[in-house]
């Protein structure tokens, strides 16, 4: 079931997500790797956990589930613990 | 688990630092407690409360920044979070007071079964990824009077302290989470959503695309939060763009997520006799724009632009069905042919002929992954 239109803030709000919960690390500097989009492999990794369907792409049942009620700790197991 | 962090004894102590004003301190000690018990029940751990100095388990609730580097973000998203077993922070669970946490309702969070979730990490869980666990990451109402834990839960935390030697008996046992490989499940009902399939069963649905090999399996209030569970049938009117889910004397219309204004109503309200105390199955036929409703022996046509039942039903289900002698179960119609489904057992028809063309069984949909 179709939510409203994916939004700049929408995309900031996923990005906040991953780096919470999936541990998503920004990468500054002038290393550029070619093939390779951090956010869209944790948006893969998230996906997969939570059994949506693997697009790798910010879409609305994605989305849905980031703004549910969770809870706090990582879902990338060792994240916070290590 | 946490790569297998655990306390190395199996006496812990714990210590509520400060009360939410959203309930009674009482109501915070009786949820904080039973939360604790949902563990000891089942492993050899024992909490013992303490008023004063540092207890294993330090348990607060605050807003945004708290000292601990993972600030809360205010109402809604992150409810509570907790740290794995070690010395110092370790152990303790914090809750987000600006969220509205309650001692039984199902408006606010239960702070029972929050606590309950962030306990699981404190004695070393990490997230499960079945959405039927207490350890699942996102929070789903639950009657915490009728909650029993988990067997994924059991699994993980007997996996570090091994079983409750002196059980309560008689021991309750949760349901399982309904699993797709299981060729004997018997599915409450099936039905379509915007090009997907839903297949139901108990508390669960699982949603099938057809550019997907794996279903996704939710809990039925995680998707529509005025839902009921162990629905009796389903379909998805094409005419008006809803899901219909039914329960007892009762039918819920959903447009999206959303429950449609003056849902839920009686079944009499499609015009069904009000002596009918369920339906088993429903189906909406894309050629006709009839909704057939099976129950019992027998089905009746509703006109879906007439808002009316057609003249002529009930009529036996055999009558039309050849073979059909079973129980109807659950039906759907998928690319022009009509599923009829009894027990693990899914019959093909073509509507318009009545011809059966085969037997299937559920993992022809509902892949087994």
């Amino acid at each position: 079931a179709p939510l409203s239109q994916i939004n700049q803030q929408d995309e900031s709000f996923a990005k906040n997500y991953l780096k919470t919960f999936f541990n998503l690390t920004e990468e500054s500097g002038p290393t550029v790797r070619r093939g390779f989009n951090p956010a869209a492999v944790k948006l893969m990794e998230m996906q997969r956990f939570f059994g949506l369907q693997i697009t790798g792409t910010l879409d609305t049942d994605t989305l849905a589930m980031m703004k549910k009620p969770r809870c706090g700790v990582s879902d990338q197991k060792v994240a916070r613990f290590s | 688990t946490f790569g297998g962090f655990k306390w190395e004894k199996n006496s812990l102590t714990y210590r509520i630092e400060n009360y939410t004003p959203d309930m009674s301190a009482a109501e915070v000690d009786d949820s904080i407690e039973r939360a604790l018990q949902v563990w000891a029940q089942v492993t050899p751990l024992r909490f013992t409360r303490i008023y004063n100095g540092i207890a294993d388990i330090m348990i607060s609730f605050s807003r945004q920044a708290h000292g601990d580097g993972y600030p809360f973000d205010g109402p809604g998203g992150t409810l509570a979070h907790a740290f794995a077993p070690s010395t110092g922070i370790g152990g303790d669970a914090h809750f987000d007071d600006d969220e509205d946490f309650t001692f039984s309702s199902n408006r606010g969070y239960v702070l029972f079964l929050v606590a309950a979730h962030e306990f699981g990490h404190s004695l070393g869980l990490s997230h499960s990824d079945d959405p039927g666990a207490l350890m699942y990451p996102i929070y789903s109402f639950s009657n915490p009077e009728t909650f029993v834990l988990p067997q994924d839960d059991v699994n993980g935390i007997q996996s570090l302290y091994g079983a409750n030697e002196d059980p309560v008996e008689p021991r309750p046992t949760a349901p399982p989470t309904p699993n797709a490989c299981d060729s004997t499940m018997t599915l409450d009902a099936v039905a379509t959503l915007r090009g997907e399939m839903l297949f139901f069963k108990d508390s669960f649905f699982w949603r099938s695309y057809p550019q997907s090999a794996t279903p996704q399996q939710t809990r039925i209030t995680n998707f529509w939060p005025n839902a009921p569970v162990n629905i009796d049938a389903a379909y998805e009117s094409q005419q008006s763009d809803r899901v219909l889910l039914f329960k007892g004397r009762q039918v819920w219309a959903f447009s999206g997520y959303d429950l449609v204004s003056g849902y839920p109503k009686p079944l009499s309200s499609l015009g069904l006799p009000k002596t009918t105390k369920k339906v088993d199955a429903a189906l909406y036929d894309v050629a006709s724009r009839k909704t057939l409703f099976f129950v019992g022996s027998n089905y009746y046509s509703y006109d879906e632009a007439k808002e009316t039942m057609d003249e002529g039903f009930p009529k036996r289900v055999d009558e039309t069905f050849s073979g059909m002698s079973g129980k109807v179960t659950a039906a759907f119609q998928y690319r022009g042919f009509t599923y009829v489904y009894s027990g693990p057992y899914m019959f093909e028809y073509s509507l318009r002929s009545g011809r059966l063309f085969r037997v299937l069984r559920n993992s022809y949909f509902l892949r087994c992954t």
